[in-house]
């Protein structure tokens, strides 16, 4: 929404715009709006207000990043490499641009498409490539240990593949992706279905 | 709940009983009963009534079937692989007792304690080990086949990991395991985190 009405402002010739110009545009407060502008990282000054070709270009990289949204994967053994052969290249504005594993005879190589670096790296590769996100595709012994690695390293989204729940600081959003719940669904609805 | 009853009438010494004597202990109709024990294929006589032991051991069967659930595996690549090694053994009443695959380099093989079968096997061992649900793993462009060879050899519930939908007829379960929502989710929360 606040995307459309600065572009509107920008083909009327509008550089720049206070939060309560924008409010009202919105049918919003100044106070709301000056919110969610903090929310994604920008800032206005009282004097001039916003730049509206800046925070239109700020709010479109958070919507959908039009640049793409960089993920890294952990543990490149069974599950890791289907994940990567299946996401293998963009989908979308999505793409799992580095890889991760302890085993020495892993790293450095290409798989799928993506390379594999030692755990070691992971600070370097993940502030170079702007990764937010990542998939955790560990054994359940060293799910917790690798996720703080990522969590130290920026990374505030992880997608947990292992059967273990992580403790991690409250700013990383985590996803479980249980196969126990989805598999015992399916049992059970296929009993069902065979004994109707 | 029929379950704790039968056992408090088997206790009694109670050997038979009729659908109207089980619905007044289960605060029900005697016509509900009827219908709910032919769902789990039991059905009584006119003069005798139910057996109560073979009533209780169906319905134990059937609820959580304390014989274990089987499933099959279609799909032994670098996902089936992982599935199947998560899944070792029993965890709980479910085990994943086959797998199949149409690569001759992987039939006749056992892989995490699992044996694969060829696909031409798929009718006499689903049969043979009474699995009524399967997990799928192959490729997008094979999923739609391997599910209808699945539902033919009466498979009435299906895990599908293949980002494809399944046309199947409606006697059949499926559940998806979309990935790229998963990852769309957390590299969203990765970003909103990010920028807070
Ligand atoms: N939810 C699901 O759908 C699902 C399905 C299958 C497997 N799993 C789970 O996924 C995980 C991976 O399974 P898999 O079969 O691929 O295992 P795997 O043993 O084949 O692969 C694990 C990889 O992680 C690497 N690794 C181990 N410790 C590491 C660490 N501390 N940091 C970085 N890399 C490390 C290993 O070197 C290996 O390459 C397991 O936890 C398993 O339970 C989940
Ligand atoms: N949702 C998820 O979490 C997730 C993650 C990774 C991969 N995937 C999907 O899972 C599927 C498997 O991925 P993969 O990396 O293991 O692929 P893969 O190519 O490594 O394995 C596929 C296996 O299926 C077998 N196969 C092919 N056609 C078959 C058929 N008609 N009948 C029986 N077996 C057949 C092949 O011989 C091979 O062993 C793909 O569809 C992929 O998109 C889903």
């Amino acid at each position: 929404m606040y995307r459309r009405l600065l572009q509107a402002e920008l083909d009327r010739g509008v550089s720049n715009i206070f939060s309560h110009n924008l409010a009202s545009l919105a049918g919003s407060t100044a106070a709301q709006v000056r919110r969610d502008l903090t929310y994604i990282g920008c800032t206005g000054s009282p004097k001039t207000g916003y730049p509206v070709s800046e925070l239109r270009d700020a709010i479109g990289r958070c919507l959908s990043p039009n640049g793409e949204e960089r993920l890294a994967l952990v543990g490149v053994g069974d599950l890791g490499r289907a994940i990567l052969s299946r996401f293998r290249g963009r989908q979308g504005h999505l793409s799992i641009t580095a890889a991760f594993d302890t085993d020495i005879s892993k790293t450095g190589r290409v798989t799928h498409g993506c390379r594999c670096y030692s755990m070691s790296e992971i600070e370097d590769v993940v502030r170079r490539e702007g990764i937010v996100a990542a998939i955790l595709a560990v054994p359940a012994d060293e799910a917790q240990g690798a996720a703080e690695t990522l969590a130290m390293a920026g990374v505030t989204g992880i997608l947990n593949f292992a059967p273990v729940s992580l403790r991690l600081p409250r700013n990383v959003h985590v996803e479980n992706n249980d196969l126990t719940m989805a598999i015992e669904k399916v049992a059970f609805f296929g009993r069902e279905n065979h004994n109707a």
